[in-house]
């Protein structure tokens, strides 16, 4: 099992748009839970789930010892793909965080007690309980301890951005957490890459700041994703626009990032 | 002098082109400052301001009763606008302010330690001192202490919006704690209202969903402000669009929501 966040702290870069749509994707081959990590609780309605108090991501991190096992939040979204949803109680929860000591890794070690593939025939494992090959966590737009719990969660990050020269500050803060955060809390998070999205590559504005990124040596992915409207509308249907519209460009793009994220994961 | 504050929870919807653009403008008419409770520090970037470490509003709010005055972290940008600037240590600051008293005022009361337009003639007044018509805050896509700051020190607040199915959720619990505010910590605060952001109205969706906002009695403002490079452009050279494409489209439309900003100021 390998978990992936999907991190920006810039903001409305399609991070949870993109997770929706991987976990669709890779959910036709593999097992995916997703995490909502974010209190807008974007992803969890994107998905049809209803947000309810008491049985969301925020129960598990957010009360101390004796918070709810992850397990008991999980909600079925279709054959192979399942998610623990958010609510906007996570902002408490993000708040109390701050005063326990695994403030940092209470995602991780709550990540740890799903069960992992094994070796055992399927006859002799439990099946009460799915077994994930893949775990994809959305985050809200900032640095504050729900994505620390994602990156320290993580062994791969990707970051959508739109290549704008707005993008640019926000992304070097965020290769400067994720540095800091490999060498002291998750020393085996491993960066995927840096994602363009929006991109529309007829504007010169567009190209000019991916080339200085490029020669600022950051990891830009082959992949890009452009704009398309029916994107948005996918979502008003609880639909991720690769099942909405399987013909539109923008379900080929992210058939395209779905194979560099299985390539990614044969690699581990 | 008023504040007024530029919030959205959901994030890339305009928050800082719009309080920049919007601080460009009135300026031509009266005294603005800007001031930038991100930690991106976006607006500071655009504004051309370099985000120095000791000098930024993470140390008005953040060093309990011993922090810096909002006056000694002020930037002159041009004539009649000035800046408080952001700094990454503004993350921290959030964090230190969540065991304070005045966990949610810390803004309003270094606000109310600027001079106000006073009745003095010019020559008795202090000079030392610029006094400002209104005060624009740009804050953070998040309702952390940052955002809850702005709104108990804001008598106005002007939300844009994308309109889209995910923006629904997340305006909705934007309002819900706007309403609280009002009810608990700052009754003066009032709703300017909700600017449709990166519109067109060709798209049959973003009609649907501005029409299934106003029935849902969403105070929508007259104002638009369509979608064009150019405005990402002037970022890159540290500029609005109003100034740097005067003739461009999206500044007239600026210009028209600061001609709505008036009226709103005028009335008050
Ligand atoms: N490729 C695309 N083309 C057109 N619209 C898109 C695309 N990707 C996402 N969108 C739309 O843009 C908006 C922002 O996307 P999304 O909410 O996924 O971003 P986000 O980074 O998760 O935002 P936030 O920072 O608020 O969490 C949504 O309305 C979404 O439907
Ligand atoms: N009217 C517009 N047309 C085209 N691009 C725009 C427009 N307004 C803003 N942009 C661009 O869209 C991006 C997002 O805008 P901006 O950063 O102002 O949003 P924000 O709400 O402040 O984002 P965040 O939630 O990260 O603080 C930026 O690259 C900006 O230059
Ligand atoms: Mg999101
Ligand atoms: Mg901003």
């Amino acid at each position: 099992m390998h978990t992936i966040a999907v991190t920006s702290l810039k903001g409305g870069v399609g991070k949870t748009t993109i997770t929706h749509a991987l976990g669709v994707v890779l959910s036709e081959s593999l097992r995916v839970l997703l995490v909502d990590a974010d209190p807008q609780a974007s992803l969890t309605h994107v998905c049809g789930i209803h947000s309810s108090a008491g049985r969301s991501l925020a129960e598990v991190l957010g009360m101390a010892n004796d918070g709810m096992a992850l397990k008991d939040v999980i909600c079925p979204i279709s054959t192979s793909l399942d998610i623990v949803p958010a609510h906007r109680a996570l902002s408490s929860a993000e708040l109390s965080l701050v005063l326990r000591a695994e403030r940092d890794s209470a995602l991780r070690q709550a990540i740890a007690t799903l069960p992992r593939p094994s070796r055992l025939p399927n006859l002799l494992r439990k099946r009460t309980q799915p077994i994930y090959d893949v775990v994809l966590i959305d985050t809200p737009p900032s640095l504050g301890l729900l994505t620390m719990n994602a990156l320290v969660a993580a062994d791969g990050v990707l970051i959508p951005i739109i290549p704008e020269a707005l993008a640019w500050e926000s992304l070097q803060l965020l290769l400067e957490r994720i540095d800091q955060v490999q060498r002291t809390l998750n020393s085996g998070l491993k960066m995927i890459g840096v994602l363009p999205c929006f991109h529309d590559d007829r504007l010169i504005h567009h190209k000019s700041v991916l080339e200085m990124m490029r020669a600022a040596t950051v990891p830009v992915l082959d992949a890009r994703i452009g704009r398309s409207i029916s994107v948005a509308e996918a979502a008003s249907h609880y639909q991720s626009v690769v099942t909405y519209a399987p013909e539109n460009k923008r379900s080929a793009e992210y058939r395209v990032l779905a194979q560099i994220i299985h390539g990614w994961l044969r690699n581990r």
